[in-house]
This record gives structure tokens, C-alpha cells and sequence, in this order.
């Protein structure tokens, strides 16, 4: 089982919104409960991204990015870096 | 912005329609902003535009207006400013006019935005870093909020590929809606390969100079003048004080890290009431500071003029030349002395020059697209700022201040946003290429005599951003969703493109995949094998947005041996929006590794003058 030392906010791409009914949400979940093991899914999931494209930010070990970034409804997947002001 | 919009002659209320203008809505994803400013005051606006879809959720204390439309926030426990730079570029993007506002005097005139009868929505993700997670978060809400311009003075500051860039992600579904974004390029200049804001979609602004330079004086007790460069606010109290280098004020460290006024190395007793010399521009100034002396002359080893921070107390750098004369004069007297005095404004006749520290290309995600792609104004910046008891312009500083200098791309990106919101308020209808294009297109030509290695366009892109001509290009390359589509099969397979553009994209197979050169960009750029013939060929269409029946003719800009020809070399058009294509090819031989050919194409009717820099260079 993953500590929280382990786990690093983590995007996941998912690209454009699907034209047709969708619930991001739940797709999200479904998405990111493939992978993780042992955790809840409410402690890991940081921010979901469904207004204006698609995708989200969970706190993710190295394992699990690998097996979101072989998934083939995922664009990328990469750790939440830190950006600067300039 | 006292200076920096009247320089381009962009002048208080110039063809500006508050009407027209008050529907624009300008997005600003930055540390927040500060809403009892002066510039974001609502005095005179009415409600927001019946399009606005945002929300004023900035949290506890913090009230929207009818100027400020609207508040997000991702980090922190409000969306107010914690940092003062979100302000900065919220009211140089947009903010009212403010009439009689300095710096302790300096920079005095009036403060404005480039559409001061925008609306602004601000989205803080820095507090004072900023998370990638969050700034994905404040553009899902920026673009579904109906904003029509983004700024986002933010970079990783590190090359990223564009599906792992949250900015460039970001900007893409927002060009999808309609909206362009405008991006720093980054303060990591003057060397080669530095810009990391390379989408194709973007705006990438670089930072240059205006006609308004801030400098400050020292005086040595032989008469000498040195102009130094801080923004120095600080009158000393007397005509002249001891001199002393930072070697020879310390009893605890080696000659060399006192002489740079390492933190710990400067002797309290030894440095009050006088003025320390140190070799760091750095560490130098924070170290005196907190050891108690009068005031430091800094060396600023970098020889840059053009970047100056503001120093806690009466403090200066001096590039090499000006630093060594200190030095002689040190060595040549017993009792040395001088003075610092207070900065004052001068004229820069040599504006507008690329500043040293902002990002350079080539662009080396995608090799071919010259990236940055203009430059605005971005150094000694006065706009607002965050007067909080928390904050102060300098660490070390507790003054309190409700506008403020300041430098870098950070300064230029939303100067490039203003721009883009004029040019929207005009137009309503155009698409973010368009914007860009127009932006691009109608700069004034620059050059890069500062740098010691000039890199010519990967250094101001196709030159200075020219707001008064933006709004009326005569031709845009326009580029589409597709068109970028098309781009991004060169890199990714078909599923994954399709999962980007969200519909059912097909990519082009073998020889029709083409090349990123083959984007209708508003510049033309190659990479090339070094000391081997090549022959590129641009393809590119231009749409008339000028005058309904126009004829431009095709002139070359080149003072290089490469040849260039331009099919066809006259475009006629009967009507608005018609569009033509033309292919354009540069030939030559044996460019030596490192190098670089600049030329240029316009198309010119009588009228417009429509500007495309062409860059072809080696690894």
C-alpha cells in the first residue's frame, strides 16, 4: 500500500469534452479507481477539470501514472509541476 | 504603463469606443488581484455583458464590481493578491486610467491598461508559486466563464512537450472557444533555446525596453559620476560617506566571499553609516542591508542595464566599466567617499532594445515555429499593485505602496493581452490566429544590438507589438482548430488526436502529413542541416481584412545570400475575407553550424504593410 509520501499530484489529460451526454465526474472515478488500490478515492482525487475540457489531478504513486498513461481514453499523464512567476 | 502605451503611441482614449470596448471581458491567471485598487474601480460601468458566465467566488473580504466581473481562486484563502504582481498585470491588461500615480516620484503620469473600459475576471494560482493543477483549474473555468483574452504571466521555465504543459493545454482548448491567450516567454535570456511558452496557439511575448530608463547616481568624493541601475527611492541625508568594499569589513570570512558581502561575512559595527562595496549583485544587497549599512554599490557582473529591482535602502549596480572605476578610486585614496542619489528617470533613445533576460529561442519542441513571437513592453513597468501590510515591493522593505515598478515578461505578456483586446473590441468576430496574426504582422522591425550573441528574432520574435496598426493588418493567416489538429498529427497517432479535438479527426498519411512549417503562421521558420544546400518551402494563405478589392505585391527583406521566391509574387482580391494562397521558398547553401539567416516578406497594397519575419538557421 502507498504511503503519502509516495503519492505526487498528478494530471490526468483526458483531452476535449465528449459532444455527447457525459458525466465527467463519474468517469473521472471510474478512471482512477483502475488503478488505485487500497485508498479512498475521495482523499485522492484533488480537482476535476469538466467545464471546459477534460480531465483531472489526483495524488498518484509512479505505479499508478504508468498504468493511467497506458490507458487509451488518456492523453498524458504528468506530476503537477511548479510554475513561476515571471 | 505611465510611459509604456504613449511610447508606442498608443495614446489615452486613440480610436477607443468604451462602449465596444466594456464587452470585452480580459482573463488574468496570476496571484490574484487587489480590488480596492484605483484601476479596478467601477466608476461609469455598467453591468456586465449579458454573455458573462463567471462568478465573483474570491472568497472572504473580497467584493466584484461592475470592472471586476469576476473572481477565482485556486490557492490560498482569497483570490486578493498576495504578492502585488497579479494586480500589475491585471491593470496593465485592463485597468481604468489613474491619473498622478509614481513610485515615490518616479514613473509619474498616468497609469492604464491597454482597454481601460474592459471588464476583468482574475484567477489566482500563485501564491507565490503556482501548481500546474491549479492553473489547468483557473483556465476550465476562465474559458467556460466567456472570457475573450487570457494573460498568463507564468512559465515552467524548463522545455515541457505540449500534452504535459498545463499552459499550453490550457490555451488550446481556449483557442478552441474562441480565445487567445497571451504567455511571458520567460526571464532566462540572453541565452539561445530558454523560451519554454511553444505552442503554436499562444501569444509569446518577450520583454523590451521603452524610451523611459530609470537610473540612478553615484558620486565619488573626486567629482566622479557613475549612472548605476536600481530604482533607488532612498535620499541620503548628507553630501558624502565613507566607502567601504565588503573584504574589508568583515572579520569572519575569506576575502572573497566578504568582498561579495556574503549573508554573516559583513561586521555590524564595521559597515553602519557607510556605504559597502560588494562584488555580487545577488547577495550583495540583502547582506548589507541586514548588517546595517548606509547603502551598497553593487557589481552586477551580468553588464545589464536593463533590469533593475528596487533595493531596501540607498543601493545601486554598476556594470563592469562603471564598478572598477569605484574600485580605482577606492585604491587610490585613503579616506574614500561618495554618494548614492536618488533615481530619476532619463531618456532611452536607443528603446525599444530586447531586454538581456528575457527567453530566447529557437523553439525546440517544434523546431520551426519561431517562438517568441513578439515583444511589448517589460522593463521599469509602473502599474498597481497590492498595498497589504503583508507584502512589501522588496523583502526587507516595509513600505507599502499602491503602484509599483516592475520588470520582466511577466510586465510584456499583459501589454501583448491589452493589445489583443483592442484589436477584439474592433473585431469581434475574429478568431485568436487572426488576433495573432494581425498583432504579429503589423510590428515595428527591431533589433538585438544589446545582446553580445544576437539571436535577431528568436530574440523579439517578428518584432515590437504596435497597437495603433494591430486593428487594421490589410491580411491575416488565419489557422483554424484543424489546422492545429493537423499540426498535432505530425507528433501524436490518430487516437490521441482525437481524444484532443474531441470529435473524430483524421490525420493525414505519409507524404500528405506535411510539416509544421506548413502551419499558416504569421512567421516563416526553418531548421536546416548545417553546411549542406536546402531548399524550404512555406504554404501559406492569407485572408483580406482590409479593403474589399486590394492588390498586394510581395517584397523581400533580405540582406543575406539565400534566395527567395515568392509564387505568386501579386494577390488580387475582389472582396472581404477572401483568401489566397501562396508558396514561398528560401534557398541557399552551406550555413555554418550555430547560425542563422534573417529576411522578411510583406505584402503591401499602398496601404498595409503585412510583415512576416523568415528565419532559417542550424543547430
Amino acid at each position: 500500500k502507498a504511503t503519502s509520501e509516495d503519492r505526487e499530484v498528478s494530471i490526468v489529460y483526458l483531452g476535449s469534452l465528449p459532444h455527447e451526454v457525459y458525466s465527467p465526474l463519474s468517469h473521472h472515478h471510474s478512471i482512477l479507481q483502475r488503478v488505485i488500490q487500497g485508498s479512498s478515492l475521495e482523499s485522492l482525487l484533488v480537482r476535476s477539470y469538466k467545464r471546459s475540457f477534460n480531465g483531472f489531478a489526483a495524488k498518484l504513486t509512479d505505479q499508478e501514472r504508468e498504468k493511467l498513461a497506458n490507458m487509451k481514453e488518456v492523453v498524458s499523464v504528468f506530476p503537477s509541476r511548479t510554475y513561476q512567476l515571471q | 504603463t505611465t510611459r509604456s502605451w504613449d511610447f508606442m503611441g498608443f495614446h489615452e482614449k486613440i480610436n477607443q469606443t468604451a462602449t465596444v470596448e466594456s464587452d470585452v471581458v480580459v482573463g488574468v491567471i496570476d496571484s490574484g488581484i487587489w480590488p480596492e485598487s484605483e484601476s479596478f474601480k467601477d466608476e461609469g460601468f455598467g453591468p456586465p455583458p449579458k454573455r458573462w458566465k463567471g462568478a465573483c467566488k474570491g472568497g472572504n473580504n473580497f467584493t466584484c464590481n461592475n470592472k471586476l466581473i469576476g473572481a477565482r481562486y485556486y490557492v490560498a484563502e482569497s483570490a486578493r493578491d498576495g504578492t502585488g504582481h497579479g494586480s500589475h498585470t491585471a491593470s496593465t491588461a485592463a485597468g481604468n486610467a489613474v491619473k498622478d500615480v509614481s513610485f515615490y516620484g518616479l514613473a509619474q503620469g498616468t497609469a492604464r491598461g491597454g482597454v481601460p473600459s474592459a471588464r476583468i475576471s482574475a484567477y489566482k494560482v500563485c501564491a507565490p508559486m503556482c501548481m500546474a493543477h491549479n492553473i489547468l483549474a483557473a483556465f476550465d473555468d476562465a474559458i467556460a466563464d466567456g472570457v475573450d483574452i487570457i494573460t498568463i504571466s507564468i512559465g515552467f521555465g524548463f522545455i515541457q512537450d505540449l500534452d504535459r504543459d498545463a499552459i499550453s493545454i490550457g490555451a488550446f482548448h481556449a483557442m478552441e472557444k474562441g480565445i487567445l491567450t497571451s504567455n511571458s516567454a520567460g526571464n532566462n535570456g540572453p541565452l539561445g533555446a530558454t523560451v519554454s511558452s511553444l505552442a503554436p496557439w499562444i501569444l509569446t511575448v518577450a520583454a523590451s525596453s521603452t524610451d523611459r530608463r530609470i537610473i540612478d547616481k553615484v558620486v565619488l568624493g573626486n567629482g566622479t559620476t557613475l549612472v548605476g541601475s536600481s530604482v533607488n527611492t532612498f535620499i541620503l541625508n548628507g553630501t558624502s560617506f565613507p566607502l567601504v568594499h565588503g573584504k574589508d569589513v568583515s572579520r569572519n570570512c575569506t576575502e572573497r566571499r566578504a568582498g561579495r558581502c556574503e549573508e554573516g561575512c559583513l561586521d555590524s559595527d564595521l559597515v553602519k553609516g557607510k556605504i559597502v562595496l560588494c562584488d555580487d549583485y545577488d547577495r550583495g544587497n540583502k547582506a548589507a542591508y541586514k548588517a546595517g549599512a548606509l547603502g551598497s554599490v553593487l557589481y552586477n557582473f551580468r553588464n545589464t542595464d536593463d533590469f533593475s529591482t528596487i533595493p531596501p535602502f540607498a543601493a545601486t549596480t554598476l556594470n563592469e566599466k562603471t564598478y572598477s572605476v569605484v574600485m580605482s578610486y577606492m585604491n587610490s585614496t585613503r579616506d574614500p567617499q561618495g554618494t548614492i542619489l536618488k533615481s530619476e528617470a532619463i531618456n532611452n533613445p536607443a528603446a525599444p532594445l530586447v531586454a538581456l533576460f528575457s527567453s530566447r529561442g529557437p523553439n525546440l519542441i517544434l523546431p520551426d515555429i519561431i517562438k517568441p513571437d513578439i515583444s511589448a513592453p517589460g522593463v521599469q513597468v509602473l502599474a498597481a499593485f497590492s498595498p497589504d501590510a503583508s507584502i512589501s515591493t522588496t523583502p526587507g522593505d516595509n513600505r507599502h505602496v499602491q503602484y509599483n515598478i516592475m520588470s520582466g515578461t511577466s510586465m510584456a505578456s499583459p501589454h501583448a493581452a491589452g493589445v489583443a483586446a483592442y484589436v477584439k473590441s474592433f473585431h469581434p468576430d475574429w478568431s485568436p490566429a487572426a488576433i495573432k496574426s494581425s498583432i504579429m504582422t503589423t510590428a515595428w522591425p527591431m533589433n538585438d544590438s544589446q545582446s553580445y550573441v544576437p539571436t535577431y528574432e528568436f530574440a523579439y520574435g517578428s518584432g515590437h507589438i504596435n497597437p495603433v496598426k494591430a486593428i487594421n493588418p490589410g491580411l491575416v493567416y488565419e489557422a483554424s482548430k484543424e489546422d492545429y489538429i493537423r499540426l498535432l498529427c505530425m507528433k501524436y497517432d490518430e487516437a490521441r488526436v482525437r481524444l484532443l479535438s474531441g470529435d473524430n479527426s483524421t490525420c493525414p498519411i505519409g507524404s500528405d502529413k506535411g510539416s509544421p512549417k506548413d502551419l499558416n503562421y504569421p512567421s516563416m521558420g526553418a531548421k536546416v542541416e548545417p553546411m549542406k544546400p536546402f531548399a524550404v518551402e512555406f504554404h501559406r494563405r492569407v485572408k483580406n481584412v482590409g479593403l474589399a478589392n486590394a492588390t498586394y505585391t510581395a517584397k523581400i527583406f533580405s540582406e543575406s545570400k539565400v534566395e527567395i521566391k515568392v509564387v505568386p509574387e501579386v494577390l488580387s482580391f475582389k472582396s472581404l475575407n477572401e483568401e489566397k494562397t501562396f508558396n514561398m521558398t528560401v534557398a541557399g547553401s552551406g550555413l555554418p553550424y550555430g547560425s542563422q539567416v534573417s529576411a522578411a516578406l510583406v505584402w503591401f497594397d499602398g496601404t498595409h504593410n503585412v510583415r512576416s519575419p523568415i528565419v532559417v538557421y542550424t543547430a
